[in-house]
């Protein structure tokens, strides 16, 4: 049961919509899929309809829990669960609170590996874990990158997008090295993908070079239904089916489940 | 001269896009102005044609000096310096190291107020300081609080941008309270407004609900010549000067000039 971290610190680049559609996708293909919310801006959290205010635990909790006892993973972790968020769909939520863990985990022994410790706890009960991750290198996606299998890396088609690659490629070498040796990016995908836009092609064309095989042959193009989507705290993959956005994800979910 | 901070911890609502075009139309209307490049992604800097390999210091230099000795703001500051990146218009840049700024500045005593005192040493010698942001709530983000006057908040027309608004505005909130009294919200600017999606009023309607006047009249278009003039190490206001992301950002100028 694979474990993957959506990150790329480059901001608003589509981490949170292809965690939260690749994971409904997943569990309305039967999976039991578990998705993490390690962004304390809690979008994946409002993305799939979850009220803040009505948590009981969040991601923070299960880290400050930790930081006092590793004998509370599993209990801490159970806390913090939502379950069937959507059929064969479970969500460890982020609040505003998560802002607060660096600190904690700064001053505590094995900061790097909380997220590990409390994710093998579960492991068993799920066939998919996905970690949706904040636009930043800091300690809480370098829990993600130390407690992941596999990376993906949502890209978007600009300038800008290609120009943070080789300080992630960078971070996930020193991980690699460090604290998890099995860490390898297993797929790129092209984000708000626009073919009639000039920029989009040479972007795509340089990512290709770069990761080759790696890149997904699905492209997720620009559609405004995934941007409505959140607002009313539903998957795009399920309140608008018919959409190309839908489409597209659906395609990735497929391209996974091959793998 | 106003020093202003372009700040959204959400990702990619266009920050640097804001910060790059408003720099240089300031510079082309006449004033003197400083870019502080502040995220390690140093998209502002590449934004604005430098070289990043070719610096001889940056802002995480600056850091580094006023870690060891206080008295080393403004010669520190002066090294790091680029002038007449384009007629006007200074840069203090950043590279990949930006990201080991924070472990430095934890350590040291005033750890929020480092870059206040390095833009104390030269103030004088500008009309507008314009700071650009990561996509986070860090010490970065912290340090550029307390260095402002006042606050650009670009704000992209979508659902989980407005998410973030709130945690901001607290952390905008305890920043004022505790170190810079005068700190206040002085423009938002709707980004990548796309005037025929629903989605977008709703959006622009509920921070304009929140922000009354603050919220600038100028809405800046979706414009692909926008994603573009990065590639080409020029601000869209020169490189594309007919294009509709340019114009937008011409009437920002003036709106801004005329405060
Ligand atoms: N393919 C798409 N088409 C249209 N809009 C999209 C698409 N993917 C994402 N969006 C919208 O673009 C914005 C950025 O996407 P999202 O928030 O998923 O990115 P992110 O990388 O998670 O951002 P952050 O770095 O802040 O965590 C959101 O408002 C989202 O609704
Ligand atoms: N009005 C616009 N129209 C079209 N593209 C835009 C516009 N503004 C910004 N962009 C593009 O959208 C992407 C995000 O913008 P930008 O990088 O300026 O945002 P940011 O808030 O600085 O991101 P980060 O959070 O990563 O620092 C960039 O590729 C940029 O070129
Ligand atoms: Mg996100
Ligand atoms: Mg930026």
């Amino acid at each position: 049961m694979p474990v993957w971290g959506v990150v790329n610190q480059k901001g608003g680049v589509g981490k949170t919509t292809t965690a939260v559609n690749l994971a409904a996708g997943l569990a309305n293909s039967g999976q039991r899929v578990l998705l993490v919310d390690s962004d304390p801006q809690g979008n994946a959290t409002t993305g799939l309809g979850i009220q803040k205010r009505s948590v009981a635990a969040t991601l923070f909790d299960v880290y400050a829990d930790l930081a006092d006892d590793p004998d509370l993973a599993e209990t801490s972790l159970d806390k913090a669960l939502i379950r069937e968020v959507a059929p064969g769909l479970d969500v460890v939520p982020a609040t505003l609170d998560l802002a607060g863990a660096e600190p904690v985990l700064l001053g505590a022994v094995g900061k790097e590996t909380f997220l590990r410790e409390a994710l093998a706890a579960v492991r068993h009960q799920y066939d998919w874990i996905l970690i949706d991750a904040p636009p930043s290198l800091g300690l809480l996606t370098v829990n993600i990158l130390a407690a992941s299998d596999g990376l993906l890396v949502p890209m978007q088609c600009e300038f800008y997008a290609l120009e943070g690659l080789s300080q992630l490629l960078k971070t996930v070498d020193i991980v690699r090295k460090r604290i998890n040796p099995d860490l390898r990016v297993e797929k790129v995908i092209l984000t708000m993908y626009d073919s009639r836009n000039r920029l989009t092609q040479q972007v795509a064309d340089e990512v290709s070079e770069y990761f080759q095989d790696k890149v997904s042959t699905v492209r997720i193009p620009r559609n405004v239904r995934l941007s409505e989507a959140p607002g009313h705290g539903e998957p795009a993959m399920s309140l608008f089916p018919d959409s190309k956005g839908a489409a597209a994800y659906r395609e990735l979910v497929q391209e996974v489940l091959a793998r």
